[in-house]
């Protein structure tokens, strides 16, 4: 040993850079390595002292063919939010109108119903995209008993809801449970009822609704019970907080019209059709979805009162009509908005589905509400240290509800055809 | 992108002409009218058209 450490020459030579990565990337995967330990010890510790309650948050690891494998490994949702920055660069002026062509000519989009006639306006992709029709552009049906299309695409799938079960293209199934929440919403006042004296004052019934006791379909129930749901140690709660921004007195009367005119459900008729011996009702769903090259500004359906929004803040996912066939319950995954409420026959929800390219959904009328951005985890968050303060499992969802947009209607009022948001790329 | 609507709406449908539709025929709830679909799988919809009514 001793000849060779005197008589062995010292050469000094650079490591090579392929070595180099991959002793860094051992380092950095063996650092990851025990955080994630740490953290599963201290989870554990946790779950130990509360008696296995701790809020759980996983990351989701659907099953499907290695397609769906291989996008479930990839950060789908800063690769999205990297999308959104790329596309809010400016593009120089003179390449404007050929580039929004070229994308035009190769999705479809028809220039001749853009609002806007000169193109270079547009300073980017993201502004194009979500670009405003002309007036008159999307003429509404005539028929006040229709529902109405809430956006341009394509009819993926529609049917009746049998047992709480969705019907996904190809026959899949998922529960409503999983794609709204298990939960009742914070708020379910029914519509109300059709009265013969239709001038009655906005006073009487604000009067009305101040009373102790109001009589619905020949059932007492106390306000508390019927604007909030029975209390019980049994419920959980979620943090709620109200979002609503008040709502124009045009849209407000319009809605009340229209739900004076119907029948529809009691406050138990959370997501379970209500069949009275006046008419028998049964759950409908239908599914939208909307190309690239499509207005991707989505619209009321018909006139109806949002009670409250459920924020998933789920996967990004594509939803192609591939993967829709591919992925079993791909909108139960996938960031969503739910939005609750009303309609003159009964229950109605509404919601837009987030996708790798276009993360970000706008409501018009909610003013906290961002989608696909890091303040997601900050709502979703609070409300799972809501639940923890309750002793209270995760919910899964952030909700908002919109009391205060609407004295008189307990919700946003949102009339046939009136725009509600939109999706945005990123 | 996708937009799910659940919505809930009276049963039944209201008969055509041909199936006898009149004051004696159908039940109370045909004349009322039910919910009816007018879209098809795969067609392409715009805002406002009317993909069902009751």
């Amino acid at each position: 040993l001793r000849t060779a450490l005197r008589d062995t020459k010292v050469v000094w030579k650079p490591i090579p850079i392929g070595l180099g990565i991959a002793f860094l990337g051992g380092f950095q995967f063996y650092r990851t390595q025990a955080r994630h330990n740490e953290e599963e010890k201290a989870r554990q510790q946790q779950e130990l002292e509360d008696g296995g309650k701790a809020p759980k948050r996983q990351r989701i690891r659907p099953s499907g063919p290695w397609q769906v494998q291989i996008m479930s490994t990839l950060p789908l949702k800063a690769m999205s939010r990297i999308w959104g920055r790329f596309n809010e660069l400016e593009i120089p002026y003179y390449l404007r109108v050929p580039g929004f062509k070229l994308y035009g000519w190769i999705f479809g989009v028809n220039f001749d119903e853009i609002n806007e006639p000169d193109l270079h306006v547009f300073p980017n992709l993201a502004s194009f995209f979500y670009r405003t029709l002309k007036p008159g552009a999307r003429p509404l049906d005539p028929n006040p008993n229709a529902l109405l299309s809430p956006a341009d695409g394509k009819v993926i799938q529609f049917g009746t809801i049998d047992n709480g079960e969705v019907e996904q293209v190809k026959g899949v199934t998922y529960s409503l449970d999983a794609l709204l929440g298990s939960q009742k919403p914070t708020r379910a006042t029914p519509n109300p009822k059709p009265s013969a004296d239709r001038s009655k004052s906005a006073d009487q019934e604000i009067i009305r609704a101040d009373e102790e006791f109001a009589q619905v379909n020949g059932i007492s129930y106390t306000l508390p019970n019927l604007f909030s749901g029975p209390e019980s140690k049994d419920t959980p709660k979620t943090a709620t907080e109200d979002q609503s921004t008040p709502a124009r007195a045009s849209s407000e009367q319009e809605v009340r019209d229209s739900l004076a005119l119907g029948d529809g459900g009691t406050p138990d008729s959370w997501w379970q059709p209500v069949s009275t011996s006046a008419r028998p009702t049964a759950l409908y769903y239908a599914v939208i979805y909307l190309a690239p090259g499509d207005y991707h500004r989505f619209h009321s359906p018909c006139s109806w009162v949002v009670e409250s929004r459920r924020h998933f803040a789920g996967e990004l996912f594509s939803v192609s009509p591939y993967l829709q066939r591919t992925l079993p319950g791909l909108f139960t995954l996938n960031e969503r908005v739910v939005l609750l409420g009303r309609w003159r026959y009964g229950f109605f929800s509404y919601t837009p589905v987030g996708a790798t390219n276009v993360g970000s959904i706008k409501i018009n009328f909610d003013k906290e509400l961002r989608t696909n951005s890091l303040t997601t985890d900050t709502a979703a968050d609070r409300a799972a240290a809501a639940a923890a303060e309750n002793k209270q499992p995760y919910s899964g969802f952030a909700e908002a509800t919109y009391n205060g947009a609407s004295a008189l209607l307990h919700g946003q009022p949102l009339k046939r055809g009136e725009e509600m948001g939109g999706f945005q790329l990123g | 992108s996708t937009i799910v609507l659940v919505f809930e709406a009276p049963k039944g449908r209201r008969p055509s002409f041909d199936e006898g539709w009149g004051e004696a025929s159908g039940t109370e709830e045909d004349r009322r009218g039910g919910w009816r679909w007018n879209i098809k799988p795969g067609q392409y919809v715009q805002v406002g058209q009317a993909i069902g009514w009751v």
